[in-house]
């Protein structure tokens, strides 16, 4: 940008002495990476994650094969990790939630969600996600998302339906937990029951999402 | 497109590194630690003007070709980049939530006079 009486240095104007150029420097790339971030300044962060979870969620991302998308529509795609905060959680049922922003001119396509299971009954586990819906007098409803049989312990990546998450104005994304033994699995449970997840430390639950700017034939579905 | 050596004054990319903790960043951004910003500078005069970046259409022949015969002010011709190439991030958002975007033309790769 030309200055008042000055000409652009990239335009034959006299060169900018060292530490002007450098301050000009790096005043740019702030506001390079803020501009094409959509972001009106650096996020404040409230609730910072542990470093631990970081590596761990980013480990198990690793290697992930990335889906069959065009070249093109790479660079207008975003991978969220969402780190779960649980209000309540039981041998049976917990309750996870997530906190969100993703623009509203993004499209969610793909989403999964991470758990680290422990050892709570014997035998296959049948798992059922629920999405609460807002609280309407007094109520809260509930969509069941999607239902998976965990026969393993450790880290399970438990795909979601991705229209079931949007449409979320507030931010906020409750997702509740219920695990039952399967049926036919007659094992039965002895002494105090354990928690079903670890909720803390480098296990704690995360949510994978992957938006992208627009939806590719929706104006096409539309003319349909 | 060349990059500049100390005493270059024609138009060529001057390689520059930002390092987020020079920006205080570097508790939002998690990776990269920094990036190549790059920029152009330097000297356009009017028989570098139009090349390499807009000399491959027939617009910008013809404009060299008025440039050639009725050569314009030196300060029309700028040093700027021709091509960019994307830069991954890893960031956390306002909700903590780490985000991993494809951030494009972030990287100054080639410079030209326009």
């Amino acid at each position: 940008t030309p200055r008042a009486g000055r000409q652009c240095p990239a335009c034959g104007g006299p060169t900018l002495e060292l530490e002007s150029q450098r301050e000009l420097l790096l005043h740019l790339a702030k506001r390079s990476i803020l501009d094409k971030l959509h972001l009106s300044q650096r996020p404040t962060l409230n609730r910072p994650v542990s470093r631990a979870a970081l590596r761990t969620a980013l480990q198990r991302l690793h290697g992930v094969p990335q889906g069959a998308l065009p070249e093109d529509n790479r660079e207008q795609e975003c991978e969220i990790i969402s780190f779960a905060e649980t209000d309540s959680t039981s041998a049976y049922s917990s309750l996870l939630t997530f906190h969100l922003s993703t623009p509203r001119s993004h499209h969610l396509y793909h989403a999964r969600l991470w758990l680290h299971m422990l050892p709570t009954l014997p035998g296959t586990l049948c798992l059922r996600i629920f999405r609460w819906g807002p609280r309407r007098r007094h109520q809260r409803s509930r969509t069941l998302l999607a239902e998976h049989h965990i026969t393993n312990l450790g880290w399970h990546a438990l795909t979601l339906p991705s229209s079931g998450l949007r449409g979320e104005k507030s931010g906020v994304l409750k997702l509740q937990l219920d695990c039952r033994p399967l049926e036919g699995n007659n094992s039965t449970v002895t002494g105090q029951p354990r928690r079903l997840l670890d909720t803390a430390g480098h296990q704690q639950p995360f949510l994978e999402l992957k938006i992208r700017a627009n939806e590719p034939g929706a104006g096409r579905a539309r003319r349909r | 497109t060349p990059t500049c050596e100390p005493a270059t004054p024609l138009c060529c990319r001057r390689d520059h590194y930002v390092d987020f903790q020079e920006l205080g960043w570097q508790d939002w951004i998690l990776q990269p630690e920094g990036y190549q910003l790059n920029y152009c500078s330097g000297q356009c005069p009017p028989h570098l003007a139009g090349s390499p970046g807009i000399a491959a259409s027939f617009h910008s022949a013809v404009f060299s070709l008025l440039k050639a015969n009725n050569p314009w002010p030196a300060s029309t011709s700028c040093c700027v980049p021709t091509a960019r190439r994307p830069l991954s991030l890893l960031y956390l958002d306002h909700n903590g939530n780490v985000v991993k975007t494809d951030v494009p033309d972030m990287v100054v790769e080639a410079c030209g006079c326009s």
